[in-house]
This record gives structure tokens, C-alpha cells and sequence, in this order.
């Protein structure tokens, strides 16, 4: 998938298997990704899983989990928000289009994560606050967010062939439409409908840039190109 | 190697055990969990679960191995089984703008202040955001990261 990072790095990842993207002493969150199609280079996640870790007088553990084709709107235990405690009701979750996009708040550590499937795909965003980013060990030293993706599983789009009917030209064509402004977000999404050959990833691009935009505190860093951000 | 962290919150357990007084207090056996009759058995359990997770970093640490035989030691001594119940979670988190101790079970908040979160007039302390302006008169800073597409 592609990551976009605390810090404004933008990369394209070949990450398999379960990855962290946030793993600090509140959140841990991992992505869970395989190839899009049986020897692709370019990989998808399939599987987010979510732990909101126990904490004072706010919340009781809780872990979400979403697949492909099942994207919950409560808890694994079946709740929809923090437990019994005081503040149970300052961890929320919500669906905003059934089967397609839920949202939680994390008002006790000023969290919101939206969570979508869009093309047999899932993707995720964060806003969080920072010294809830910054509250982790040294041991806790692969957070996808945080470094972005390795250098060792950066994918270049040069190397991953295209499938299916789509041209190049057509991609274009068909980013352009949500995505006006060749960022990070137009090459992303022009790289995503080459590589599976489905024009629904349109979609995903176009969501997770109106999620930065919801998000980012500076919109003048929402726009990220390959000379300033290592976007492909 | 964090085993220094795992001693002293087995210590910090033992000790409000031992002001907690009665000498059922450190027997195994009680079934419901009550705080009292299995205290010593969960804070060992604890204890042992800590070393555990710190056993990679510590693995050429002397203190962290005598931790491991004296855990095995006591808790044979007071016929602890190893299942069971652990003691709450130990205070543990963030450094904390202002610093300073926390209140258990379950991690500091980020954002808290001792001082003001124990005042009559606290805010929600399960409003980050309330809680951060009050404390330091400005909003918090927010981070954004995303994961999407192949």
C-alpha cells in the first residue's frame, strides 16, 4: 500500500504479511497485506486490527478488527464504545456507510481513525494527538507511521508491470477526475489502477486525500510531490 | 533492558499489600480473585509476565536472571499456580507535560498534570483535548498518517 507518514513522507510499499503501522503505550495498529494478484510485487491490505490499549478511569481494552468484506461497526467483543468505566463513552465507534467506512473516536487520547474498503482493499487514517504518537520505547522502533516504509520494501512504480486492459493514458484520465492536482495522491492513484486493472481505486486515492485534508492540522503540507515528499 | 521497571512495580505491588495487613493477604486460593487471599500470587504472576516481555533486551542481564529464579523460588514457596489472575496493570505512559506521578490502573494519560487532574475543578480527564487546553492554554498538535491503495 501507500503510506503516507507522521512526518510527510509518502511511500509506496511492498510490505507482506503483518506490518505495524502505530505501536506506542495507547494504540497498536497492524496492517495486514498480500500481493494483489498471485506474483504481483504490489501489495494490499486485507486486514487492519486495532487495539485501543486498557487506561485509567476511560476505557477497558478494546480491539477492533477489520477484513475485507467485513468491516465491523463495534468492537471485537461486540460493544461500540470504551466499557463501564467513567469515561467508556470517550472511546466511539460509528458507521458511516454501512460495509464501507467507519469512523472511531478516541476522544481520551484526541484519536479519530477512519477505516474504508474500497476495491477489495482497506485503507486507514489518522489523526492523533502528538504526544499520543510520541509515547513509545525504543523498542517499539517499527511504526510504519512513523518511519515511513522501510527502505529495503520501498516499491518504485517502475517495477511492477501493469495488468489488465487499462492504459496509461486511461488511468490518467480516470484520476484526474477526483484528483486534479498530480501529487502523491494522482501518481498513487494512477499507479493503483495500472497495477490491478480495476478503476474503483480511484476511490481510494481520492478518499484517503480528502482524509488528509479532514486531518492535517497545516493544509499547506496536503499536497505532497516526488521532489519534496520521496513520493513515486 | 527494562528489568529495574519490572522489580520495582512487583515491589511497589508487595508494599501496598503488606499496608493492606492481614495475613490471608499473601495465601493463593481465592477463587472469585478477591483483592485480598491471592494478592502475592498475582503480584508474582506479574512480575513473572514482565520479565517475559523484557527477556529479549535482558537476556545477558545478572539482574534479570536472578529475578527469574527468585520469582520461581516464591512463588513455589507460597503455592502459587501460574494461571491466574495478574495484579492491575502498574502505573506506566508518556512523559507527561508537568510530569510527575500517576494515578493506577492502565497507562498516565498524555496531556495530565497530577496537580489539576486531582483539583475539584479537573477537567474530564477522558477529554484529551479539554484537558491539554486547560493545562497548557493552547490546543494540542495533531499528527496525520494514512495507509490506502496497493
Amino acid at each position: 500500500p501507500h503510506v503516507r507518514s507522521f512526518h510527510h513522507h509518502f511511500h509506496t510499499c511492498r510490505v507482506q504479511g503483518a506490518w505495524p503501522l502505530l505501536d506506542n503505550d495507547f494504540l497498536f495498529v497492524q496492517a495486514t497485506s498480500s500481493p494483489v494478484a498471485s506474483g504481483a510485487n504490489a501489495t494490499t491490505t486485507r486486514k487492519l486490527t486495532i487495539i485501543f490499549k486498557n487506561m485509567q478511569e476511560c476505557i477497558d481494552q478494546k480491539v477492533y478488527q477489520a477484513e475485507v468484506d467485513n468491516l465491523p461497526a463495534a468492537f471485537e467483543d461486540g460493544s461500540v464504545n470504551g466499557g463501564a468505566r467513567p469515561g467508556g463513552s470517550s472511546l466511539s465507534i460509528r458507521t458511516a456507510e454501512p460495509g464501507s467506512h467507519v469512523e472511531i473516536q478516541a476522544a481520551y487520547i484526541g484519536t479519530t481513525i477512519i477505516i474504508r474498503q474500497t476495491a477489495g482493499q482497506l485503507s486507514f487514517s489518522i489523526k492523533v494527538a502528538e504526544d499520543v504518537a510520541r509515547a513509545f520505547s525504543a523498542e517499539q522502533d517499527l511504526q510504519l507511521c512513523v518511519g515511513g516504509c522501510p527502505p529495503s520494501q520501498r516499491l518504485s512504480h517502475s517495477e511492477c508491470n501493469h495488468r489488465g486492459a487499462i492504459t496509461i493514458d486511461t488511468a490518467r484520465q480516470l484520476c484526474k477526475e477526483g484528483l486534479p492536482v498530480e501529487d502523491a495522491y494522482f501518481h498513487s492513484c494512477v499507479f493503483d489502477v495500472l497495477i490491478s486493472g480495476d478503476p474503483n481505486f480511484t476511490v481510494a486515492a481520492h478518499a484517503a486525500l480528502e482524509d488528509a485534508r479532514a486531518f492535517l492540522p497545516d493544509l499547506e503540507k496536503l499536497h505532497l510531490f516526488p521532489s519534496d515528499a520521496g513520493a513515486p | 533492558c527494562k528489568i529495574l521497571r519490572c522489580n520495582a512495580e512487583y515491589v511497589s505491588s508487595t508494599l501496598s499489600l503488606k499496608s493492606g495487613g492481614s495475613p490471608g493477604a499473601l495465601r493463593e486460593g481465592d477463587p472469585d480473585g478477591g483483592v485480598g487471599s491471592s494478592g502475592l500470587c498475582r503480584a508474582l504472576r506479574s512480575y513473572a509476565l514482565c520479565t517475559r516481555r523484557t527477556a529479549r533486551t535482558c537476556r545477558g542481564d545478572l539482574a534479570f536472571h536472578s529475578a527469574v529464579h527468585g520469582i520461581e523460588d516464591l512463588m513455589i514457596q507460597h503455592n502459587c499456580s501460574r494461571q491466574g489472575p495478574t495484579a492491575s496493570p502498574p502505573p506506566r505512559g508518556p512523559a507527561l507535560p508537568g510530569g510527575g506521578p500517576v494515578r493506577s490502573p492502565g497507562p498516565a494519560l498524555p496531556g495530565a498534570s497530577p496537580a489539576r487532574s486531582s483539583s475539584p475543578a479537573a477537567p474530564d480527564p477522558c477529554d484529551y483535548e479539554g484537558r491539554f487546553s486547560r493545562l497548557h492554554g493552547r490546543p494540542p498538535g495533531f499528527l496525520h498518517c494514512a495507509s490506502f491503495g496497493d
